[in-house]
């Protein structure tokens, strides 16, 4: 069962002047890192029972939690795979998801089961590639897309050398 | 070309394509143009001077010069034009870049700084800031938001209950940005959402500033015992600035928004698709 205490607690420890504005030593910082890091864990758990149960089926769901740095095993991997996104603003938002995906072509698919626009865009600085498309979220609510990797087919390698400035 | 931009159907984003740099932005709905250049700079932290023995450390932001330097006068780009995305890729130096993004949709600009590990081997600490510069005459004025709820006025060397003696005509005009931080000169509105709390300030007429990272080497002495010196995943930042350009009248309706958008984002969670139904039958 999914528990939101710990969080809660942690939040409550971190109202405290030196974790809002960094006025800690290094192992104190890294102690409230580690509080927050080991509610979220419980956290989880209780969003996956929320969802199974709002949705009506029992899933393995996984927390990307280093989307920011383009790491997430799971959609770097799968060949098919599902994205719930939960909207927690009190109207519809459409917002861009961006998730690492291995070097393949993507077919995206809504609620719905209809097709939706997608692209790979290669990260320069790295070969990393990452799938966008873009959701579509009711209020308070959430939506399911489907992410397939389409067989035999690669994303045209487009070469796009640094433009390189003259040195000033 | 010679001509570098990337534009969506309400924003156009012009680069110098002989430095790379951000120089221009354009709301194409409501037909407002303004010359904008963004680039990040240093602040040398004061390890102490004549005028006072007291350095820059995780309670005091000290820089030991009124000017920050240049982290680069130009950036390698890479442009990426997607149907979904367009980007401009910039790096400026080995612990610096940004990622300048548009979505087709989107009325603001966003900025994706990655900053880290600032270089200390000259033995200076370094507080690292992503600053604006326009021709906006904002008269000394700027604005910065308590906890997102409240916009309070700042005026540059002034404090509104006390007669202020300006001792640190940096530090003492930096401010706690939680969420935005803007600029007018009542006609045109460039304002700058962040993804977290900063220190942020407009120590010139159309310039504003937010510091993104710090690395110290000395401790203050107000009581931690050690300098802001990051040794573990600390030392790199990521995070995001969102740019809007409006007509000041229209402009608190636009950051708002965004800005409720951007506090309370969507949350997304993955599953590999193998689903049992939850309820039996």
């Amino acid at each position: 069962s999914g528990d939101s205490a710990p969080l809660n607690e942690a939040m409550a420890v971190l109202q405290h002047h030196d974790a809002v504005s960094g006025t800690s030593r290094q192992h104190v910082a890294d102690d409230y890192a580690r509080q927050l890091a080991a509610g979220w864990g419980p956290c989880e758990v209780l969003l996956s029972n929320a969802l199974a149960r709002l949705s009506g089926s029992k899933e393995e769901f996984v927390f990307c939690r280093c989307l920011n740095i383009s790491v997430c095993p799971l959609s770097q991997t799968a060949e098919i795979f599902q994205v719930t996104i939960y909207n927690p603003l009190g109207r519809k938002v459409d917002w861009m998801v961006r998730l690492p995906v291995s070097k393949h072509i993507f077919l995206v698919k809504d609620p719905n089961g209809i097709v939706v626009p997608s692209d790979v865009v290669t990260m320069p600085s790295s070969d990393r590639q990452e799938l966008l498309f873009s959701a579509s979220v009711p209020a308070l609510g959430f939506s399911i897309y489907s992410v397939t990797q389409v067989p035999g087919q690669s994303p045209q390698a487009h070469t796009s050398k640094p433009r390189s400035q003259k040195s000033s | 070309s010679r001509i570098l931009t990337i534009q969506n159907e309400y924003i156009r984003a012009r680069f110098d394509p002989e430095t790379g740099l951000l120089v221009e932005l354009e709301n194409l709905d409501q037909n407002l143009l303004l010359p904008v250049r963004q680039a990040f700079y240093w602040y040398n932290a004061s390890t102490g001077n004549n005028l006072s023995d007291q350095v820059s450390g995780a309670y005091i932001f000290r820089p030991n010069r009124q000017e920050p330097l240049l982290v680069s006068r130009w950036a390698q780009i890479h442009l990426v034009k997607k149907a979904l995305v367009q980007e401009v890729h910039q790096n400026f130096s080995a612990w610096c870049s940004q990622v300048v993004r548009l979505y087709p949709g989107q009325r603001h600009l966003e900025l994706e700084w990655t900053v880290g590990p600032i270089p200390v081997g000259d033995g200076w600490g370094k507080e690292i800031i992503s600053r604006f510069d326009t021709e906006l005459e904002t008269k000394g004025l700027f604005f910065t938001d308590s906890n997102g709820r409240e916009i309070l006025e700042r005026r540059r060397n002034y404090r509104p209950t006390w007669v202020l003696n300006m001792t640190e005509p940096v530090a003492g005009n930096y401010y706690p940005v939680n969420s935005r931080i803007y600029i007018t000169d009542g006609k045109v509105q460039l304002t700058v959402l962040t993804d977290r709390s900063q220190g942020g300030s407009s120590l010139k007429d159309g310039s504003v500033e937010l510091m993104v990272h710090r690395r110290l080497l000395r401790d203050d002495r107000r009581g931690v015992g050690e300098p802001l010196l990051e040794n573990g995943s600390g030392l790199w930042v990521r995070g995001r600035h969102l740019v809007l350009l409006d007509k000041a009248q229209t402009a608190a309706v636009r950051h708002r928004l965004q800005a409720e958008k951007e506090l309370l984002a969507p949350q997304v969670v993955l599953a590999q698709g193998s689903s049992t139904p939850y309820h039996p039958g």
